[in-house]
């Protein structure tokens, strides 16, 4: 989860 | 969210609905370059690994099919579509692309957030991007007088990175613990390759011409 949380972008 | 980064890719998923109506309106692929639409497909895939693992809204999820279907369809299009693949300028688009797929991968084992299978796709899919408009950008010059909508076209897909670094300057000033420079600086060069492209488009508009590019 923590790689997705700062990837919110496109 | 704020208005930069859904600006930014609001004038993404324009610049695709202009791409998709050129290709479908005019049954014509002339002066796009296949070579650029295949590192999009490569630079979506590579980006969006987690698309089935994590679920961050509904939006994201959406856009990032719709990015992914939709280069795929491109590629398909130019590659399978009886009508559209005779009109693509395979003469024109000779950029060896491969060299920009493995300089962006080795940059990305050297730099990245954290040495993971994700994040490591992830900064090769960003670099990528910045370099992914060469072949296009090279295949305009070479192709001397663009068409409107592919003009339009290459005008969005710039605009849209530009939009997305006053996005990361947003965040940078509102956000405490917000950090995004790989994404930052390689959005810089990536806005920094239309430049004289942007001059030329602007001269164009300016003076309700073609849209010429100097060979």
């Amino acid at each position: 989860q923590s790689f997705s949380l700062n990837k919110d972008e496109l | 969210m704020n208005i930069f980064r859904f600006a930014g890719d609001m004038t993404h998923l324009i610049s695709i609905v202009v791409l998709l109506l050129k290709i479908y309106a005019t049954k014509s692929c002339s002066g796009i370059s296949l070579k650029t639409q295949e590192l999009y497909v490569i630079v979506f895939l590579a980006r969006y690994l987690d698309l089935f693992t994590d679920f961050i809204s509904v939006y994201n999820t959406v856009m990032k099919l719709v990015f992914i279907g939709s280069s795929l369809a491109i590629v398909w299009c130019m590659r399978m579509h009886r009508a559209v693949k005779r009109t693509y300028d395979k003469e024109l688009d000779t950029f060896r692309h491969y060299f920009l797929v493995l300089g962006s991968f080795v940059l990305a084992l050297l730099l990245h957030e954290k040495f993971t299978f994700q994040e490591i796709f992830w900064a090769f899919s960003i670099y990528l991007e910045a370099v992914a408009i060469l072949p296009q950008l090279v295949m305009l010059q070479r192709s001397g007088n663009v068409d409107n909508l592919t003009g339009q076209y290459v005008f969005f897909l710039g605009a849209y990175r530009a939009f997305y670094i006053l996005n990361w300057i947003y965040r940078f000033f509102t956000e405490p613990h917000f950090s995004r420079w790989i994404a930052c600086l390689s959005g810089l060069v990536q806005t920094a390759f239309y430049a004289d492209f942007f001059y030329y488009y602007f001269i164009s508009w300016k003076n309700n011409a073609k849209l010429q590019l100097p060979a």
